[in-house]
């Protein structure tokens, strides 16, 4: 997790 | 961003295009799992609601419009323009086994208890096992058109060389998630089974079909 709650995959 | 990655989501987005292709050449949907296509728009619409709320990039943002468009173009493809050659009597898989199942999972096991993460656990764990609707319908006619069997391998092998993607974040970013790596293994060792008969029959030239 990048930052809480975002997914930087698809 | 590894070569792991841009050759899955490219492995991901051909498989999509092949079978979009497959069901306008054609003009007929025969051997395709509709209940699968639902579960794969389910999937999408619920991992990309972040489509609203974050920018990661360019790429980022345009594959997940691509995949969701095609998702819904596909179930367009099957239950509407199509619909005369859809193959319900062999689609019979319940769904409702997968969707409970993970559905409730995806509320106990999460990284984060909140809405757009327990969407995206949702969609995660559903992803692994969407396929099986579509693996089961082949097992029940016994056969698949060669041009399914490649849609089904490009889109095997996308999680496939996901599971590479994490092992090489793992190993230069020091980045895993569990959740994606446990669901990605399972959802790749669903495809082994396929996998040995594509690899075996198809790619020499035969038709796949199994002992019915």
């Amino acid at each position: 997790l990048l930052v809480l709650g975002e997914h930087d995959e698809l | 961003m590894n070569v792991f990655r841009l050759t899955g989501d490219l492995s991901h987005l051909a498989a999509i295009i092949i079978l979009l292709l497959k069901i306008w050449k054609t003009r007929s949907c025969a051997g395709i799992s509709g209940k699968s296509q639902i579960l794969f728009a389910v999937v999408f619409t619920s991992r990309y609601l972040d489509l609203l709320t974050s920018f990661i990039s360019l790429y980022n943002t345009s594959m997940k419009v691509i995949y969701i468009g095609c998702a819904y173009a596909t179930l367009y493809f099957v239950y509407m323009k199509f619909k005369a050659t859809y193959d319900g009597n062999h689609d019979t898989f319940r769904v409702e086994f997968l969707l409970v199942p993970v559905g409730g999972l995806s509320f106990l096991v999460n990284h984060d208890f909140s809405p757009l993460e327990i969407l995206w656990t949702f969609s995660i764990y559903l992803e692994s096992v969407a396929i099986l609707p579509q693996l089961f319908m082949i097992s029940k006619t016994g056969e698949a058109e060669t041009i399914t069997t490649h849609y089904l391998f490009f889109l095997g092998l996308y999680r496939a060389l996901y599971l590479f993607n994490w092992i090489w974040r793992f190993y230069f970013e020091g980045f895993f998630d569990m959740i994606a790596i446990v669901a990605g293994l399972v959802q790749t060792i669903l495809y082994c089974d396929f996998f040995y008969l594509y690899i075996t029959k198809v790619l020499k030239g035969k038709k796949l079909s199994l002992p019915a």
